[in-house]
């Protein structure tokens, strides 16, 4: 919340577009600023809207360097835009740095997405230390904009929930150090091994023992959020990742041209098989074994064919783990696998499981 | 490591000054008391920034630090009003 809870008494709130940019069209425009109302209108009890001409709560330009008020902006890049708490006269209003180029998609910088930001700062919120929220300070563009749960959390304290009877709910960023965390895949990359949660990397390394956890689409853009199964082929340096019945190969950072690929032709999955739920490769024999529901399958990655005598049940091949996998991975000559909050390790030499933890073991809570 | 070149390290430093100004609340007017003054209100500072975005709290200009700092981002400040 903004220092001094500051906040609009009506809720029925009217904007006027000042000027437009240059960069898109004016309904492009007109589009991005009523979606970016719209997700704070879905919310709260607030209603905005737009006027043509005189007065308005929020007016909103696009302007450069400096426009006048206490704030001038920096030329391309840095400061992107800001906005004023509510009030009368500049109260409220959003400014758009017009060094910048605005755009209606992934590239830099969307509009929309910093619309949404800004308004944020309209209606009475500060900024966020919470990286999967709308309200954190440093632009990210990870595909999909909406209010998280902290950002709904902050603008209801404000005005309350809307009369909606179903409450949206926005996604909740992920604590590392959560006894409740669990994990849609894990892999290894180049040493490290990364933690895939909804829009969300955890990473941990040897040289840097902190977990960092920041959004999947840093590393890579075009990645979908809620991946399923995740495996490192490190003889050819590459990283699959899984969702539905699709997947998509990775060099480090670079995602590499021809994907996504289905899993039919690729591996030779029937059709029957409509998702992977975990996936690891075996350095001893080359193999990879796909978990799907209570079943696993064995892929030569060099033969590039499934193996014959499978599906088997998981028990058949790792006896203790259980009847489903949610994530697993090699460290080590060691197996683990991920199970809602518990993790085992196992020793595919003995077939037997060497200890029980929980899944957020690896990141010194 | 090799020692990064002096010039380097004046823009690191002129970067984080500006940036503790600007989002921080660091005044860069007469209120300091000498330069230990300003050192420990800009380690203060600093501080704070890390804490904010969930970095290590090195209390100094890390490399870590620097690139959020140079990440595009809102005008807004994190821990000061802007009326």
């Amino acid at each position: 919340l903004t220092e001094g809870n500051p906040r609009w008494e009506h809720t029925n709130l009217t904007y006027r577009i000042e000027n437009y940019t240059p960069d898109l069209s004016r309904a492009d425009v007109d589009h991005a600023i009523r979606k970016a109302f719209q997700l704070w209108s879905a919310v709260t009890p607030l209603t905005f809207s737009k006027v043509s001409e005189g007065q308005a709560d929020i007016l909103i330009s696009f302007v450069r360097g400096d426009h006048g008020d206490n704030s001038r902006f920096d030329g391309p890049g840095g400061i992107l835009a800001h906005a004023f708490q509510p009030g009368p006269r500049i109260g409220g209003d959003v400014h758009f740095d017009e060094d910048e180029t605005w755009t209606k998609d992934f590239r830099d910088y969307n509009l929309y997405h910093v619309a949404a930001h800004e308004l944020g700062h309209s209606l009475g919120l500060s900024h966020s230390t919470d990286i999967g929220a709308l309200m954190f300070p440093n632009y990210f563009f990870s595909g999909d904009i909406q209010l998280s749960q902290d950002d709904i959390d902050g603008i209801q304290t404000i005005y309350g929930r809307s009369e909606n009877p179903n409450q949206p709910m926005g996604p909740q960023t992920p604590k590392v150090c959560d006894s409740k965390l669990t994990f849609d895949a894990i892999t290894t990359i180049r040493g490290e091994v990364m933690f895939l949660k909804d829009r969300f990397y955890i990473r941990v390394s040897y040289y840097y023992p902190e977990p960092e956890l920041n959004f999947i689409t840093t590393f890579w853009p075009n990645l979908p959020n809620g991946l399923q199964a995740a495996y490192e082929f490190a003889d050819r340096d590459e990283v699959r990742f899984f969702k539905g019945n699709k997947f998509w190969a990775v060099q480090g950072q670079q995602m590499l041209p021809g994907y996504p690929k289905d899993i039919y032709s690729s591996f030779g999955f029937p059709r029957s098989v409509k998702n992977i739920d975990a996936a690891v490769f075996e350095e001893e024999t080359g193999k990879t074994y796909f978990f799907v529901a209570d079943k696993i399958w064995r892929y030569d990655e060099y033969q590039q064919s499934m193996d014959a005598g499978y599906p088997k049940q998981i028990a058949a091949n790792f006896p203790g783990i259980g009847n489903k996998v949610d994530a697993v991975f090699q460290k080590d000559g060691f197996l683990y696998f991920f199970r809602g909050t518990r993790q085992y390790k196992f020793d595919p030499k003995t077939k037997r499981i060497l200890t029980l933890q929980k899944a957020n073991s690896w990141f010194n809570c | 490591f090799p020692a990064a070149p002096l010039k380097m390290q004046e823009d690191a430093e002129q970067t984080v000054q500006q940036y503790l100004e600007k989002y921080y609340d660091l005044k860069s007017d007469g209120e300091q008391i000498g330069r230990n003054r300003k050192s420990s209100l800009m380690v203060d500072k600093l501080k704070q920034m890390q804490e904010f975005f969930g970095l290590k709290v090195t209390e100094k200009p890390d490399a870590e630090t620097l690139a959020v700092m140079k990440q595009a981002r809102c005008g807004v400040p994190d821990m000061a009003p802007f009326v």
